[in-house]
Order: structure tokens, then sequence, then C-alpha cells
């Protein structure tokens, strides 16, 4: 799924 | 980024501090009659290290790469000060929250509910779910000394608006950007559930001068 896109948040 | 986010992060900070400062001056992890959890805040090391695997790898900017390495850094600086340098002052008889069940339900959930079945992406998602939870023990020993330093309820306030605020930036990046992770999502929720009645407290009492009790 695209939300193991670089999770971008701290 | 957005100014939620950021205020979030700065909030974050900002309890670290206060906990450092509390220590520092207090030289101890126990004041008169409030204790800091030693188990919060190895729950809080392990959150970091286990969600931050990516320090390296994923490069986002030099603000986050910078706090990912001021929380690592800091989360261990705390658990070492508090298990050497402070330990006399650390009574563990009353630090009884038993951290292994938030551990092994957090690994459990992260194996069955993930983005991915990777090493990095069950890590990340352990760490979501274990940071949701890490506060309890240390909820947990206020209800047990019934009451806290003013300095730990700012602390604490400090610690649950980091993650209020970060679920009303996630309710901007949705709208913004149709920005969706329900795991992230749910657990901040739950996360910032579990100060509500802390908050409460601390609007009605704490800042009217009175002492942090528990009814």
């Amino acid at each position: 799924e695209e939300n193991t896109r670089k999770h971008d948040e701290l | 980024m957005n100014l939620f986010r950021l205020v979030a992060d700065l909030m974050h900070l900002v309890s670290i501090f206060i906990l450092l400062l509390k220590m520092q001056k207090t030289r101890s992890v126990a004041g008169r009659c409030s204790r800091i959890s030693f188990k919060t805040q190895a729950l809080y090391a392990t959150v970091f290290l286990t969600r931050y695997t990516d320090l390296f790898a994923n490069f986002q900017s030099l603000y986050n790469t910078t706090m990912k390495v001021f929380f690592i850094a800091s989360s261990l600086y705390i658990v070492f000060l508090m298990k050497f340098k402070f330990k006399a002052t650390n009574d563990p008889r009353l630090d009884t929250f038993k951290a292994q069940y938030v551990v092994g339900g957090a690994a459990a959930l992260a194996l069955i509910v993930n983005y991915a079945f990777t090493v990095q992406e069950v890590l990340w998602t352990f760490s979501i779910y274990l940071e949701a939870v890490a506060i309890l023990p240390q909820l947990f020993m206020l209800t047990k000394t019934g009451e806290a330093e003013v300095i730990t309820t700012h602390y604490l306030f400090a610690l649950g608006t980091y993650r209020g605020l970060y679920l009303v930036n996630w309710i901007y990046r949705y709208w913004t950007e149709y920005y969706v992770d329900w795991i992230v999502w749910i657990a901040g929720a739950v996360q910032t559930g579990l100060y509500c009645d802390f908050f409460y407290i601390y609007f009605t009492k704490v800042l009217k001068g009175a002492k942090f009790e528990l009814p």
C-alpha cells in the first residue's frame, strides 16, 4: 500500500 | 510541514526539557510527592529506537533528522540518569505497572495490523502502538501517589498536547493533501484519550493554583 511510503512525520 | 505539527513537535521538546530540568533541579526522580516512572521513560526510548530505524536511509529534512537524533539521545540520557545517576531516588515498588503487557500487546498488534510485513515497517508500527500506551505506567503511578508536583503536571500537559496537536495536524493534512494513515490516527487518538482525565484535573485545578490531587 502507499502507506509504506517513507514516513515523513516524527 | 504545517504549523500544527511544528508546534506539536516543539511541545514534545518542551516536555523533555521540563523533565530534564526537574531531574537536574531536584537531583532526583522523586520530588516531595511526585515521581517519574522509569518504565515510561524506558518505553519512550524504545519507541524512538524502533521508530527511527530509517534515520540514515530516509532523509526527509535537516529538521526531521535533527529531531530524530535529539529524541533518541534525550530519551536514552533520561533512562541513564534514572537508572544510574539518580538510582537511589528511584523506587521500583511504586512503578508497578506491568509494562511487559503493553510491550507484548503492541508487538502482537504490529505483527497483525501493519502496512507492510517488513522488519522496518513492523518496528515502525510497533513504535506507534507502543507510544500510544507508553504513558500508562506514569499515569498509573500518579493514581498510586494520588498527587503530583506542579512541574510533573506541566510535563504531562506538554506531552499530552504534543500528540493532541498531531491529531489536528492529521485533520489538516487530510483536508489539504488527502493524507490518510489509519494506524497513526487511531493510535494517536487513543494516546490523547488517555490524557483526558489528566487534562480535566490540570485545567480545573493546577491552572487555578490548586495542588494536583486526584479525587
